[in-house]
């Protein structure tokens, strides 16, 4: 008689432990234990350190089925929309962005698409100089999607290569607010043929599993196609995004690291999986 | 919800007589699955799900007509017992000017809950709170305080460039003191928890304008990070209560129960929109199933 294959619990403990801390969430959790369950020999499932390598890499495959390509400018102006729940670090993001793009010889322009909350447009009109980037601000309180088609026209008159536009932060919860996003998407697509051509989800390692809803919810509106993954300077894994990948096929294109202009680097699947198991 | 899924697995045991300690396991197991969905720390559901075990082992479930209400009702009553079920009004009392003291990780809400907690006081306690912009690193934090400011209609510091946080609290304290402000609230800068230099910092603010209550902003969607973060700033501060934010999300709110598990601190208000009204007295029941779902 053939007996399933398990992995004894007491072994399992730990690394449920390990994964869980780190935010994957108990279904992504489950599911790899399953799957190591089915791929390994019985005899594999015994010894701990073939396990921790097939976690890393099943984790692994996982990650790169939704790998994702670093930003280029393939066409111009190159237009990218950032948005994200409030706090997460769009603002930040976008100052260091602007750093690495301009590094590589991009002319950037980056329009303040937040009029809503005290001080945004300043905030992000700081990094602007501190990049030297050409700067687009709308009125507080004026309608974000103007912002974003007055942007697009500079962008283009200015002969612009790479326009990033800010958004206030926003619970996916709030239709209203969702639908504002929509509007500026569609807005910006009308007055420039593709764009945006990047639309990036900013999401907070320090979030737990609710990230996942805001992926699912942002990207049913916008059609994500990247995620920056920030404050990984902390102690927080960031495992959600495991689960987000697995689930919605949305690949973490950068990782913030820290508060500065430089704080910023492509995501490597490698090194996370790598940082899970320290 | 939960409730039902407990009441499902403990209704089936009915038919064959006596509820045993494996049913029990496998309606713990339940409640351990989704206080973890809902963002509680690992060891805090650990410890949680043993004390639960323990009283539903007890005659109120084993010999119960009805064990899955009563075992739903011993994990409700748990988890109001370890949220806190004191009253945990803001303490003021303390000679003026009463000093508030933000602390917490980045984008958590400190600025705007500093805002929030400044119109709370005005227009609900009769205050008259004067608020310090302590954040000299973040660009455009003192203007997004000003901006706040203005909007509740109360006075701000003028925090000059230049200066370090504890003089800046030091100075602002002075005004205060000699002007008729009975509430000073502090907006400090966020950082990381494993940031030595800026936790110094916060420390040596602490020691400049000793404040009578140090409140950690957290926000309702951390995840297991929630432990390390509460236990650092805790140790470090000797925090005297916690507010968590962005309550308005569909974020369960685990982080919560980890807090107050790990730093014994009660939740004082919650954050729950973007509004300067939107701030809420904590009241226990108003998380506890949301959490446990
Ligand atoms: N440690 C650390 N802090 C970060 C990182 N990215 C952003 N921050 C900080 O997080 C805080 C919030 O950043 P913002 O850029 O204002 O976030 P936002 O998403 O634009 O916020 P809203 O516009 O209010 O929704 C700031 O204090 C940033 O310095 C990071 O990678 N690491
Ligand atoms: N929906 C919602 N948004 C909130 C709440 N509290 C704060 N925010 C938003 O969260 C974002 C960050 O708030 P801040 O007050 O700038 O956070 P902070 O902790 O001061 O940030 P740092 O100074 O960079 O550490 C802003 O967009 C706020 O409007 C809340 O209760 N609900
Ligand atoms: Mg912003
Ligand atoms: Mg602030």
């Amino acid at each position: 008689m053939l007996s399933k294959k398990e992995i004894d619990e007491g072994t399992w403990d730990d690394f449920e432990e390990t994964l869980i801390m780190s935010d994957l969430g108990v279904t992504t959790t489950m599911k790899l234990r399953e799957r190591l369950e089915t791929k390994l020999a019985k005899k594999s499932l015994e010894d701990e350190e073939t396990i921790e390598q097939a976690l890393k890499e099943e984790i692994l495959e996982i990650l790169k089925g939704a790998q994702g390509t670093p930003i280029k400018a393939v066409s111009q102006p190159f237009v990218i929309m950032v948005a994200g729940v409030n706090g997460v670090g769009k603002t930040t993001t976008i100052g260091k962005l602007a750093h690495k793009l301009k590094q590589e010889d991009n002319n950037v322009m980056v329009a303040a698409g937040d009029t809503f909350r005290a001080a945004a447009m300043e905030q992000l009109e700081v990094w602007s100089k501190r990049v030297g980037t050409e700067f687009l601000r709308g009125e507080s309180g004026r309608d974000p999607s103007s912002v974003a088609f007055d942007a697009v026209k500079a962008a283009i008159s200015k002969k612009i290569g790479i326009l990033i536009i800010d958004t206030a932060g926003r619970l996916h919860t709030k239709d209203n607010l969702m639908e504002e996003l929509k509007k500026m998407k569609r807005v910006v697509g009308r007055e420039l043929e593709g764009a945006p051509h990047e639309t990036l989800l900013v999401l907070d390692a320090t979030t737990g599993q609710n990230a996942i809803q805001q992926a699912k919810m942002f990207n049913e509106a916008l059609d994500i196609t990247g995620i920056v993954l920030t404050k990984l300077d902390g102690t927080a894994k960031g495992g959600v995004i495991i689960a987000i990948a697995d689930e919605l096929n949305i690949p973490v294109k950068y990782i913030g690291i820290g508060e500065s202009l430089s704080d910023l680097r492509e995501f490597n699947a490698e090194e996370f999986v790598e940082a899970l198991f320290y | 919800g939960i409730s039902e899924k407990l009441n499902t697995t403990l209704k089936r045991v009915r038919g064959y007589g006596k509820l045993s300690e494996k049913n029990i396991d496998e309606a713990l197991r339940e409640v351990r699955l989704s206080l973890l969905e809902a963002d509680v720390n690992f060891k805090v559901v650990r410890d949680f799900v043993g004390s639960v075990k323990n009283r539903a082992l007890g005659t109120e479930v084993m010999e119960s007509l009805s064990p899955g209400q009563q075992f739903v009702k011993i994990v409700h009553e748990e988890l109001i017992n370890v949220l806190g079920s004191e009253s945990s009004e803001l303490d003021l009392k303390s000679a003026p000017p009463v000093g508030i003291m933000l602390i917490g990780l980045q984008g958590s809400g400190k600025t705007t809950t500093a805002s929030k907690l400044a119109k709370y006081l005005k227009d609900t306690q009769k205050r008259n709170p004067y608020l310090v912009p302590a954040d000299i690193y973040r660009p455009a934090a003192i203007d997004q305080l000003k901006v706040l400011a203005g909007q509740i209609g109360v006075d701000v510091y003028d925090t000059q460039p230049g200066v370090m946080p504890a003089q800046i609290c030091k100075d602002a304290m002075e005004i205060a003191r000699k002007s008729a402000h009975d509430i000073v609230i502090f907006d400090t800068a966020g950082r990381l928890h494993i940031d030595n230099e800026l936790m110094d910092e916060l420390k040596t603010i602490k020691s400049e304008v000793s404040p009578h209550q140090v409140l950690l902003v957290a926000d309702a969607m951390t995840g297991q990070d929630a432990v390390n973060v509460s236990t650092s700033f805790n140790e470090a501060m000797d925090i005297d209560g916690v507010v968590l934010t962005k309550m308005d999300g569909d974020a369960r709110g685990g982080a919560a129960l980890s807090i107050k598990a790990v730093t014994g601190k009660p939740i004082k208000f919650f954050g729950t929109g973007e509004k300067l009204e939107a701030l809420e007295v904590f009241h226990p029941d108003r998380i506890a199933s949301r959490i446990l779902g």
